[in-house]
């Protein structure tokens, strides 16, 4: 039964992407949504340029991360001479 | 919207790289 | 029994098929009726970019997530071994009864930020 309703969910997938689609079917006509989809579409350059720079700062994170652990290597043999001192 | 939720990540990125710098300065003048 | 439940597949083959071929054939419309003479996409490839920037934003999301949950860690065990550090330097010093020497203004900032 789980097979059926994984492929009746995939059917409802479908017809839902269907019938989003056929939503979009005059916007290309009528003005008002004409300039929604013109909205839309500056807005999807604009999100894309700030997930470049997430991405990029995500990337920073990363190094830093490496650089962290660097130093906590470095302080942890601190740790054992001065163990070993004592 | 998913600008604006994607504009406060990258702001919660700028200020954790700052306190990172910061915290890695601190550390390092203690090691020394 | 088996041919009923050979024909129920069958049904539902085609009626997969037969949707794949509407959404094509929809997109198609759409994608030819749009004035592409605007310069500007059209809807469905808008709302195929829409859906693109969605996961794109989810999994950059989740990597931010787990970058900064591996930064707390590592900021914690650095904080604890260096405490540890100089606490036993300390004790040391206490020790051999060498001179406490205290800490610069630098070093005090220093540890302030660090707690």
């Amino acid at each position: 039964s789980s097979e059926l309703e994984q492929l009746c969910s995939l059917i409802n997938k479908k017809i839902g992407n269907i019938e989003k689609t056929l939503s979009l079917r005059n916007c290309g006509q009528e003005p008002i949504l004409k300039n929604t989809l013109n909205k839309i579409g500056e807005d999807i350059i604009v999100v894309n340029e700030l997930l470049n720079q997430l991405e990029l700062e995500i990337e920073y994170q990363e190094q830093t991360n490496s650089s962290l652990k660097e130093l906590f290597a470095t302080l942890e043999e601190d740790y054992k001479d001065v163990e070993h001192l004592k | 919207t998913l600008k604006d939720d994607v504009s406060v990540l990258v702001d919660k990125a700028c200020v954790t790289s700052r306190e990172n710098s910061g915290f890695m300065k601190a550390a390092k003048v203690l090691m020394e | 029994m088996e041919a009923e439940v050979d024909k129920l597949e069958l049904m539902f083959q085609k009626a997969d098929s037969d949707l794949d071929y509407i959404q094509c054939r929809l997109e198609y419309e759409i994608k030819t009726n749009y004035p592409a003479s605007t310069g500007k996409k059209n809807p469905v490839t808008l709302l195929k970019e829409l859906s693109a920037i969605k996961s794109r934003y989810q999994t950059l999301h989740v990597r931010f997530k787990s970058v900064a949950v591996e930064q707390k860690e590592t900021k914690t065990r650095i904080c604890a071994i260096l405490n540890n550090t100089v606490t036993m330097i300390q004790e040391l010093q206490k020790q051999t009864d060498l001179e406490m020497s205290p800490l610069s203004k630098e070093e005090e900032i220093a540890a302030e930020q660090l707690k």
